[in-house]
């Protein structure tokens, strides 16, 4: 739309600088994103216990917008050989981080990994991140966290590949390697998210003086 | 979409209008997932004397919008005019969206929804 027409003030009214070009790929809204809308939404906020501004409660942390962003590195990641002997393949995943506004604080990055694995059996197995340098090569590992047996693997980036009082990066790269673990076939990475949370302070009424 | 029957005039007392934005109106039904639309509200009403006391029952407590409809009362050509009919209580609101990049994303609005309006 033309930059002078209400809906364009409407929209850079509410912190956006264009409305998304064409039909959205539309895909499944993920639970989380429901659930935060939900607990979020104004009836409930009548309900009489008050939603403190700027806060998501049911992350426990600041924040007034949550973006729940999927690997866009999906197409270009090798298949799994089952294993024989030695490590397993590494992963990268990308997450394109340039819709954040510079103004933004993260206060929580948690990276979510659903991975397959034969006969659910995920014993032992540790997954490690480190950020994917541009050289091809990963840089130090920041993080390792346990695989759990059938749930999703989550991990908190925040400090450790998210920088937390600082802009993020436009894309944000991760390189991703399983270690240990007694099965004989490794798990495969059937799907990589990043469920972001910033605070956008412009957007936040500043606290009432006392008179 | 308004309150029917307001028209032009601000017919009553200042009190809260139904003001409902829908989003398919400014054609971003698309991309936002919900809610297709919300109650903004507005005030709109007379400020004069008794509407711009405080609250049923009790003395009126004196505050500068009742001075201020007292003094229009008084002297209602000049001077500053009778108080204004303004959001008193607003709540926020929340909308799922698609970005440009296919991201799912959650955005809250503070003092988006008039609840109540009053005499300032």
């Amino acid at each position: 739309p033309a930059p002078s027409d209400p809906a364009s003030a409407l929209l850079q009214a509410l912190g956006l600088h264009e409305a998304p070009q064409g039909v959205p790929t539309l895909r499944p809204v993920p639970p989380v994103m429901w659930r935060l809308f939900r607990r979020r939404d104004p009836q409930e906020a009548r309900a009489g216990y008050p939603l403190r501004p700027c806060h998501v409660e049911e992350l426990g942390v600041a924040g007034n917008i949550v973006r729940h962003i999927p690997d866009s590195g999906v197409l270009s990641r090798p298949l799994e050989p089952a294993r024989t002997s030695g490590p397993c393949p590494k992963w990268t995943v990308a997450f394109d981080l340039s819709g954040v506004e510079p103004a933004e604080r993260p206060t929580r990055a948690r990276l979510e990994l659903r991975l397959e694995a034969a006969n659910e059996d995920t014993r032992g197995w540790e997954l490690s991140v480190a950020l994917w340098a541009e050289a091809e090569h990963p840089g130090p590992e920041l993080l390792r966290v346990p695989v759990p047996p059938g749930l999703p693997l989550r991990a908190d980036l925040l400090g450790a590949a998210v920088a937390a009082n600082a802009s993020v990066p436009r894309t944000l790269r991760l390189a991703l390697a399983l270690h240990g673990g007694a099965a004989t076939a490794c798990p495969r990475l059937a799907e990589a998210s990043l469920l972001l949370v910033t605070l956008d302070p412009r957007l936040c009424p500043p606290p009432r003086s006392r008179r | 979409h308004t309150e029917p029957g307001v028209g032009g005039g601000p017919g009553g007392t200042c009190r809260t209008r139904r003001l409902h934005v829908s989003f398919r109106e400014v054609g971003w039904h698309r991309w936002v997932i919900a809610p297709r639309g919300f109650l903004a509200n507005f005030c709109q009403g007379a400020c004069t004397l008794p509407e711009a006391l405080p609250g049923p029952g009790g003395p009126p407590a004196l505050n500068h919008a009742v001075l201020r409809a007292l003094m229009h009362a008084a002297a209602p050509t000049a001077g500053a005019g009778p108080p204004c009919c303004v959001p008193a209580r607003l709540s926020p609101i929340s909308v799922l969206f698609f970005d440009n990049s296919d991201n799912v994303v959650l955005r809250h609005y503070e003092d988006m929804v008039v609840d109540e309006c009053g005499c300032r």
